[in-house]
């Protein structure tokens, strides 16, 4: 890097020029909030309050969303009245030391809604767990080393849940905290409904399979370009 | 009765044009958008008298009179940016992630003595 280089990065709080991989599409939440910013008029643009996130209405001036580095434990036959279990991992060190995180969203997305026949009667179950202990790939989490964090049932599938893990991600800037999640999906007989028999399961668990990824959307303020603006004339 | 040197309009302190195309320092590998933008500088006289167009302080007011009566001994207030607007660039880290990110005063909207 030249030095001009350097210091023109090191000025836009980046400490090396990022070289990607494999570029993944623009995130369409990200991609609405650069759009609106980049319209609003120069009049507006300096009232804007760049160090601020007024779409989730939040301090914030970096907003990131992180890809799912974990795997699914199990894969193929739905077990028990599980549909799906996956770990999900996000790597929370590319934040910058002098980062705070005000907010973190974890993303689900399914490639398409998904409805039950009427009158099965049964109901999708997600759970979210933060796990104390890693577990070998495949292998099943160990039941005791997990915590519940989000239980929540859904008669129908959504394309997109999402839920707010700030307090949890908080924890994963400390690397050796950041153990993940363990997400279930199963399939449960409503109250008073049977439970699904094992052919029925499969056919249930079938409309699962428009799970597309998981996503986490991190807000960070970074206290080194918004400190205190100068007073302005 | 101090000599007043003729001013044209064209160097008197204003904002000057200035791109930054992003592609023209390498980055448009890892910056998404936008490809480049107008940063603009500031540049120009500020003479005495200062007229209101100048957008300047009291100080600098005092500081072209007496400009005007010594100018060997104290210069011209300097051309400065007074009223800034932030950007946002959308690029990838090196994770891959994508990454919107706001700069506050990376776009010189009016300059002033």
């Amino acid at each position: 890097l030249t030095l001009q280089e350097s210091l023109l990065l090191k000025s836009l709080g980046l400490s090396a020029k990022p070289s990607p991989k494999t570029p993944v599409p623009v995130p369409s939440v990200l991609w609405r909030i650069f759009q609106k910013r980049k319209t609003l008029p120069s009049t507006k643009k300096d009232l804007a309050d760049a160090c601020r996130v007024e779409e989730f209405n939040v301090p914030g001036n970096i907003i990131r969303v992180l890809a799912d580095r974990g795997h699914f434990v199990h894969n193929g036959q739905p077990q028990r009245l599980l549909c799906l279990q996956k770990r999900l991992y996000f790597n929370l060190s590319v934040l910058e030391e002098g980062e705070r995180l005000t907010m973190a969203q974890l993303e689900i997305k399914f490639s398409h809604n998904s409805y039950h026949t009427s009158g099965q009667g049964q109901v999708f179950e997600l759970r979210l767990y933060q796990t104390s202990q890693i577990s070998l790939r495949g292998m099943p989490p160990n039941e005791h080393s997990r915590k519940l964090l989000v239980e929540q049932s859904f008669a129908q599938l959504h394309k997109s849940l999402l839920f707010n893990l700030s307090g949890v991600a908080k924890d994963w800037r400390t690397y050796s905290m950041n153990l993940g999640l363990i997400l279930e999906i199963s399939v449960s007989g409503r109250d008073g409904a049977s439970a699904p028999m094992s052919g029925e399961l499969q056919s249930l668990c079938a409309s699962i399979d428009s799970f597309l990824d998981t996503s986490l959307l991190v807000v960070t303020l970074s206290q080194q370009q918004c400190k205190a603006s100068r007073r302005r004339r | 009765s101090a000599h007043y040197p003729p001013v044209t309009l064209s160097n008197l302190c204003k904002p000057r044009r200035l791109y930054i195309s992003f592609s023209d320092v390498g980055w448009e590998n890892w910056i998404i958008a936008p490809q480049g933008y107008m940063a603009n500088y500031c540049l120009g006289e500020c003479p005495f008298p200062l007229t209101a167009e100048l957008n300047s302080t009291n100080h600098a007011i005092l500081q072209t009179m007496v400009h005007s009566l010594d100018p060997e001994g104290t210069p011209q207030p300097c051309c400065v940016p007074v009223r800034l607007s932030p950007i946002s660039i959308l690029y990838y880290d090196n994770n891959d992630n994508v990454v919107l990110r706001h700069y506050e005063d990376m776009v010189v909207d009016e300059c002033g003595c």
